[in-house]
């Protein structure tokens, strides 16, 4: 038990900071350094499944670490890297998002579309959904859901946009 | 793997059959205006691949088949509950096709439906299994209904950050 | 006590279900029936201190009336609703709400910055945090927050939006 | 009335003295970036209103006082704490300009105080006053800072109408 822990806790806790990072960088910066700082630190080394996990992320040019310090967006942004970071260890095929991205402003928005694509072109699968045009203007398709009030219904069409890029 | 697509029957607000395909895309939103039915969709999927219903908005596996008309607890609380009619339905099920390897042509059929006694019946490629066979089928794609580290419903992103020390182990845990 | 709870109840319970339908009809029509239905119901009628209150809303075209059946933008119309109808009882001089539109969609957005602006154009004051713009354009100032890096902190800037207007 | 704007000194993300005024605006608009600082304005509002610091974010209310230089809890956790540098203050204000009659030259300041040592003053007009007759001059003036009704933080609004029955009898007795 504390091997399959362990194996689970090292690999998220060595990707946590590479994937916060590539969240919160300036997109059009290709800089080394820049984005913020998260990590994961156990509580009890010797028998972790008893105790917690913490997670801490210092948002770019930020001093404090403690998630009660950070903003809604801030929280937002680290809790996507923390998921995606889990996630990586026993990749899932797929994920479904709904209206994650409710309190983040329009260059937030951009970067997790961003990341979103680069997975999803690298073969992983995401159904998002978004109120937002600046994510899913970045998606390969869309399904519309409407409400046909005649029949008291739900309905949903799918347009593929990639018939239609540039 | 990958989802290609799902398919509805009197699942929540989506009356009769409802087909909807994700193509080959990897990156697919869904959108339309508050209230249209996008949540459901996301109900839909969570439903087929096995969730419990105390994660899904209805408290009860009831609540998720299609009510058009008027009924206890509507706005105008008439009793007419005539069922197995097209407006008022006895069962609903949602089929998902996923495929292990990503092409088109190596499907699995995933089927959960549900019926008003609210019992739940599994069908893995049109042969019903048990919930136990229907999960391990599942958790041999990595889809790890337990842990649910794939799925974020609405309003709980932020959460998944401030959760307690605690929480956070025994997700590692259910994901190790 | 009770003359106190059933004036105010009956003050918000006559004023909901207006407040509601103006939130929710067709910016764009004027009919009279256009709209959903809220409503307040007691659970005990002789000492409703003691028990609960019910808040029923039905969106427009829609049939269920408990809030478990709403969506997440419906739910956030009906809370507003709510919260300004029990505020018509002993108004306060101003509100401050911050990113109560984040699960609203366009035409809902517009929906709320109308009834604000309305509202405020009959002396009510109204602060409102907001990442859309459908909402703070139709604002009658704004105030602009940035961090200032160099010196590790916040700072505010108000722009008055009416000497700007068309 | 109205409040026609507030003054922060050493508040939260606000190192030193920064105004804020809304003019003649009844329709004030707070928009910037994510972590830019918007909802430790409202912070500061509820905070001079006399609101209790269990339902503003901090956890003490040492945790509203600006910090500049790195901390303990902070990122490099050295213990750097030198205080009464404007890097590291070890008080802070926030004072509002309310006018009961909307007119500009009818002002009522407002300003509560806060040390490391976590005790809050209050002055009303310049006058040190006790908590008891702040909240009543406020209470004068419908604002209710107990029932918060005029007050909803960043991601509260939908709790309002899913809260329990009970709890919106709570609120009705502190309105009424
Ligand atoms: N069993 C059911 N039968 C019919 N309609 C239902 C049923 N269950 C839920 N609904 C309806 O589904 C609607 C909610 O849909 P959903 O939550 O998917 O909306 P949404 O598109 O996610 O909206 P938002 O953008 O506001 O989150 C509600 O109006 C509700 O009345
Ligand atoms: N005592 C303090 N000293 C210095 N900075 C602080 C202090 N308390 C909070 N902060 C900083 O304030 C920032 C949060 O600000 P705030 O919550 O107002 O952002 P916001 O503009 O509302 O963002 P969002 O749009 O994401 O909600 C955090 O980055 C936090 O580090
Ligand atoms: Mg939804
Ligand atoms: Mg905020």
């Amino acid at each position: 038990r504390k091997d399959a822990f362990e194996s689970a806790f090292d690999h998220v806790s060595n990707a946590i900071d590479d994937v916060y990072r590539e969240l919160t960088r300036d997109p059009h910066s290709t800089a080394e350094l820049a984005g913020g700082n998260a990590s994961l630190t156990l509580e009890d080394e010797d028998e972790p499944y008893l105790a917690g996990i913490r997670y801490h992320a210092t948002p770019p040019t930020k001093r404090f670490k403690d998630m009660e310090f950070l903003s809604g967006g801030e929280k937002t942004i680290a809790a996507l890297a923390l998921l995606f970071a889990i996630n990586s260890f026993q990749p899932s095929p797929f994920f479904v998002l709904d209206e994650v991205d409710a309190a983040l402003d329009i260059l937030n928005v951009e970067r997790i579309a961003t990341y979103i694509r680069q997975r999803a072109l690298s073969n992983l699968q995401f159904i998002v959904i978004s109120l937002k045009n600046t994510m899913f203007e970045k998606s390969q398709a869309l399904v519309g859901v409407f409400r046909q009030q005649r029949d008291n219904t739900s309905r949903a069409l799918t347009l593929n946009l990639e018939n239609y890029e540039d | 793997g990958r989802l290609l697509g799902i398919e509805l029957y009197n699942f929540k607000s989506y009356k009769g059959k409802v087909s909807i395909g994700f193509g080959e895309s990897n990156f697919t939103s869904v959108i339309g205006p508050n209230g249209s039915g996008k949540s459901n969709l996301m109900d839909a999927i969570s439903f087929v691949l096995g969730m419990k219903s105390i994660h899904l908005r209805s408290h009860t596996l009831a609540d998720l088949i299609y009510r058009g008309t008027l009924q206890d607890g509507d706005a105008d609380s008439g009793y007419s509950e005539t069922h197995d009619n097209e407006n008022n339905p006895s069962s609903a099920y949602v089929k998902a096709f996923y495929s292990p390897s990503g092409q088109e042509n190596d499907v699995a059929e995933l089927t959960r439906t549900i019926t008003l006694s609210q019992e739940s019946t599994y069908k893995l490629n049109g042969e019903t299994v048990s919930h136990k066979k229907y999960c391990d089928f599942l958790e041999s794609e990595n889809i790890l209904i337990k842990a649910r580290n794939f799925l974020v419903f609405q309003g709980d992103v932020e959460q998944v950050a401030s959760q307690k020390p605690r929480e956070l182990t025994t997700l590692f845990e259910q994901v190790s």
